[in-house]
């Protein structure tokens, strides 16, 4: 464990643990995309397929069970509970599943480590991840308005896998084999389709004025 | 092929 790896995941915890603090209190999941929140569901899902065979440390465990049932309790609210869920604006939020988790499919169907059940679901979490966060981009070029909470979720999600980046970096000088071109290439996709985000939401920051995203 | 990945990350 290095320090950019457990910067990545505080980060990644807090991003979810914001998104569930918003949609609880208010009971509104304005702003929310319920197609990016059932594609985190599946990347953790297909990730962690090993949570119950490979123990790797308590950390590592606990880590799991919360994004595990943070993104599931995410995806309950905007479905299921009575109020947030009148707050879900399903005519906006229209990008089709199918057109990222098909393409991921196939190509962790021809680029992988290893030709195994997990090691293909892995590599597709992986692919997945990458570019899960489109619906919800979408969603907010559409409605152009961003309350805080959705930006801060969207900057620190976006943070995490630059953290993630910085970690990868680190080990490949400090640990020798350390080689996960599969994962490196997919990290570096998430964190470039964030970038324009990063930037508006930077811009924002020190204008001190309203997130706005260009139509 | 290069070492299967370890999967100590997240």
């Amino acid at each position: 464990m290095n320090i950019f790896r457990l910067a990545g995941d505080m980060t990644h915890l807090v991003s979810v643990l914001v998104l569930l603090l918003k949609i609880h209190t208010i009971k509104s999941c304005a702003g929310i995309s319920l197609k990016t929140q059932e594609l985190y569901a599946l990347v953790f899902t297909t990730r962690y397929l090993d949570l119950f065979t490979d123990y790797i440390s308590l950390y590592n465990t606990v880590m799991k069970l919360i994004f595990l049932g943070s993104s599931f309790s995410i995806v309950w609210y905007i479905r299921r509970h009575k109020i947030v869920r009148r707050s879900y604006d399903k005519d906006q939020d229209t990008f089709r599943h199918y057109f990222i988790v098909l393409p991921c499919l196939v190509l962790a169907l021809l680029i992988h480590h290893k030709f195994t059940f997990k090691e293909v679901m892995w590599t597709f979490s992986l692919y997945l991840e990458a570019v899960a966060i489109l619906p919800q981009l979408v969603l907010l070029q559409r409605t152009r308005n961003i309350d805080n909470l959705t930006g801060q979720y969207v900057f620190l999600l976006g943070a995490y896998r630059a953290l993630y980046i910085l970690n990868w970096i680190y080990r490949h000088y400090t640990e020798p084999h350390y080689v996960h071109w599969i994962t490196w290439i997919a990290g570096i996709v998430q964190t470039l389709l964030y970038a324009d985000f990063f930037y508006y939401y930077f811009q924002s920051w020190k204008n001190n004025v309203k997130l706005q995203l260009p139509a | 092929g290069d070492a299967i990945p370890d999967k100590d990350e997240l």
